[in-house]
């Protein structure tokens, strides 16, 4: 997190906040939820508290503005500047200005109003842009599902640091960015997806093209809004270009990059038992067409063409994949190897061997 | 012909995406305010440094891909340095 130079900040706890318009994108008590919403973020863990006006000047005033808007910050029509916020002070000071010409939702269309308004307010509270990608107080949008949003410990800590902890005897606590290349990385779950690589871990995914050795670190709501965070296991049909996302007894399906929609399934419709609960890790061997599930110490074989599980699973994995433990995070294929990763250690499989022939560090494939 | 001239419009584009973003994002001086115009280049890749450092890019000082990429992000209009 980075304060605002000079640390400016509110000297009273009790702020109030005026509505001075509407955009008509949303109908009002829309708009005037997704504001509520935003201030709670920041009054959850702090001692400030928020107290909304419907006339005079109150010390944050929110308002839709186009263009140039007489504050030497001209807004620069649809995408691009969303909206911004000034520090804490009297008259503009703590006031939020949205660009009237995004399109504002309270989905995942256009630009979510709440999560903009939330970042908006941290500044309007003294807080600057933080380079932790995963801080709200990041400077660019991402979309995150409000029901699923969780203010983040980067932001909570920046927050607490300028007014102190919340009154709330909980501490509040909120979700870290996983570090790239911390070594105690693991990760929930891998997947080729044409020819890239992507690593899932809690609401986020890493991107690996073979070519490049940058990875990225994106949300996964950034791509695909309606995925949950949390993936447990993954696998790519490369023959049907498609990708096969499961959490718990669900799976959803990419096309392409693109979610289908009619999703999550049921883990069922592939022939699993009902005692099946959910799928550890996955990987599909395109030149067999089959598709190994691995759930526990167990695994199943699934068969692309016919659609169906194959007789005599499950089988005990130690037995096939000797040197492969049990309670597998993520597995996929790439060439003649199969890597198992389990923890913070990738162990790579050779099947025409049978047998574990190296082991590496979980995120190897970030040349960390 | 030498394809060095005109300037591609697609390189001006870039030029002017990287010159407003760091200006508006990263206190770069326009050529109004700074007083020696080579000193500008210099910051230019200095600045551009900044941001890349700024976002975990690749500090290469240079337009690349990955930087323009985030440069068209959509984002708040707050700068990440300074006031």
């Amino acid at each position: 997190y980075v304060l605002t130079d000079g640390n400016p900040k509110w000297e009273r706890k009790n702020l109030t906040y005026r509505i001075v318009n509407y955009t008509p994108d949303m109908n009002q008590a829309d708009v005037e939820k997704a504001i509520q919403k935003a201030f709670k973020v920041w009054s959850d863990v702090s001692p400030l508290t928020f107290k909304r006006i419907y006339d005079g000047n109150a010390d944050i005033m929110m308002s839709f503005e186009t263009g140039d808007h007489r504050d030497n910050s001209p807004f620069d029509g649809p995408n691009g500047l969303l909206a911004h916020a000034f520090q804490p002070g009297n008259g503009i000071g703590g006031d939020v200005h949205f660009d009237e010409e995004e399109y504002w939702t309270k989905g995942s269309n256009g630009y979510n109003l709440f999560f903009v308004a939330a970042h908006e307010l941290g500044h309007s509270l003294g807080l600057s842009h933080s380079t932790d990608p995963g801080a709200l107080m990041y400077p660019t949008y991402s979309y995150i599902e409000p029901n699923e949003f969780h203010l983040p410990q980067d932001d909570i800590n920046g927050i607490q640091t300028v007014y102190g902890p919340s009154d709330n005897p909980v501490k509040p606590t909120g979700p870290t960015t996983p570090g790239t290349c911390d070594p105690k990385l693991t990760f929930d779950a891998v997947a080729t997806m044409r020819g890239e690589l992507l690593f899932f871990k809690d609401r986020y995914f890493w991107r690996k093209h073979p070519q490049m050795t940058e990875v990225d670190l994106n949300f996964i709501s950034l791509f695909w809004p309606n995925l949950p965070s949390g993936i447990q296991a993954a696998y790519e049909n490369v023959e049907r270009d498609q990708v096969f996302l499961f959490k718990e007894n669900k799976y959803w399906v990419l096309s392409g990059y693109d979610l289908v929609y009619n999703h999550p399934k049921s883990i069922y419709d592939f022939g699993f038992p009902k005692n099946v609960k959910r799928i550890n890790a996955a990987f599909s061997d395109e030149n067999s067409g089959k598709t190994y599930f691995f759930v526990g110490d167990k695994y199943w074989r699934y068969d692309e063409n016919s659609r169906s599980m194959d007789q005599g699973y499950p089988k005990k994995i130690i037995n096939d994949f000797r040197g492969i433990g049990k309670k597998i995070d993520a597995a996929f294929q790439s060439g003649r190897y199969i890597y198992f990763f389990i923890g913070t250690r990738q162990f790579q499989f050779d099947p025409n061997v049978k047998r574990v022939v190296s082991v590496m560090k979980s995120n190897s494939w970030f040349n960390c | 012909s030498s394809s060095a001239f005109p300037v591609a419009p697609e390189t001006e584009d870039k030029v002017q995406l990287v010159e407003n973003y760091l200006q508006h994002f990263y206190n770069l001086e326009t050529d109004k305010q700074s007083r020696f115009k080579n000193k500008n280049i210099k910051t230019v890749t200095e600045k551009l440094k900044e941001m890349q450092a700024f976002f975990g890019l690749k500090v290469t000082g240079k337009p690349d891909v990955d930087t323009l990429e985030v440069m068209k992000k959509p984002r708040c209009g707050v700068p990440d340095v300074g006031q």
